[in-house]
């Protein structure tokens, strides 16, 4: 996604081999015209699916999830890493491991909100080592909704999320795959 | 605003006295096309101010001050309530008071997303003690930027948070507000 690759060209910040920041547009600042044009990307990419429900996680696929939501005029459910007020019981849940915190956590789903009547669309901002991505799916085989497949703004394709997913038979849609992060510099798959 | 009082009406769930849950649509599912409406109608009610920046809190915050900053277009900043992997420093941070709890956290915003130069919105879900809305008039403070107002999807009335956010001279707009959720029942300021 041209738009997309342009603002990270401009705005992203390469702060190590592993990790891109890009704050001012997606993690904590939001441009929100920028999150219609990648909602309106996802809904495009996944046109020959009948979507029902958007699943994403707290905090930064929400902003993407909605806007895809909103034109497809479908609900958006993000899943909670911790419990909240009002999310306690009846729920779905899955393990997430984190490489850098050598920790596994629960995040959740309502049963509420998810069932085998679904065609899910999963939404995350980053994908990096797979494992938030591959809760998503658990959740979703749990309720046994249909996957229609995961959609992604940034992929690192360095590191195995991508890999992960493709092995569990779902499809994966990044909007911007990026080949390398190597000498301060991001490279997209594609280019030189 | 009577899509949203609507809305509480047919899905809202009176958990006691003091709580409302909104899961189905605000604060674990959400309704894209009536945070659309939520959105339009904070413009609305701010339309006589300039504004250049929403400010809201992870997480429930984001997808009603989203919508908003899409239709004024202006960049949303959601408040972290803790560390993220690439938010580290360069921060305004201000506590805030859990009573359920009986702790503070702090809430910070990037200092490179705030400034002196704006006139920010403070958008969230539900006003009820108010130290999260307080928190962030704090930091619009720190920042020296001129505050439009704060604006509430959902306020419970009889708690003290409108009176706070009034006492320090900020105008507030609640799009909802709750007299009382006495005897299991939703009743609006204004309602028999
Ligand atoms: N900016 C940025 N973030 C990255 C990058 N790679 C991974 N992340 C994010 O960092 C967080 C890493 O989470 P961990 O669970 O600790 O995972 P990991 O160590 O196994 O990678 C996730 O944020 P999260 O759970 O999605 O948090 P939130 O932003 O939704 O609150 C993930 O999206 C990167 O290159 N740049
Ligand atoms: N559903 C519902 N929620 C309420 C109600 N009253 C308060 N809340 C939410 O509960 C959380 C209470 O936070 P605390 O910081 O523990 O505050 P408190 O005990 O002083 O009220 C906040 O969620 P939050 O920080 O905004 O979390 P998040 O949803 O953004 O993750 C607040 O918005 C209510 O009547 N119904």
């Amino acid at each position: 996604m041209e738009l997309l690759k342009n603002k990270i060209r401009q705005e992203g910040k390469v702060l190590s081999e592993e990790v891109l920041k890009v704050d001012s547009f997606l993690n904590h600042q939001i441009d929100p015209l920028l999150m219609q044009e990648i909602g309106k990307e996802f809904v495009k990419r996944f046109s020959d699916q009948n979507i029902t429900r958007i699943i994403t996680i707290e905090s930064s696929g929400i902003a993407p999830a909605t806007m895809a939501g909103m034109i497809l005029g479908v609900p958006v459910v993000f899943a909670r890493k911790r419990k909240s007020l009002t999310l306690t019981d009846h729920l779905y849940s899955a393990k997430v491991y984190s490489f850098t915190k050598k920790e596994s956590n629960d995040i959740s789903v309502s049963k509420d909100f998810i069932s085998n009547e679904d065609t899910v669309l999963l939404i995350d901002d980053f994908l990096a080592n797979g494992q938030a991505a591959l809760g998503l799916i658990d959740i979703a085989k749990q309720a046994g909704a249909t996957i229609a497949g995961v959609g992604i703004v940034i992929e690192k394709c360095f590191q195995p999320g991508g890999d992960l997913i493709r092995k569990e038979g779902v499809r994966l849609e990044s909007l911007a795959e990026l080949q390398s992060l190597k000498n301060g510099q991001v490279q997209f798959v594609g280019e030189e």
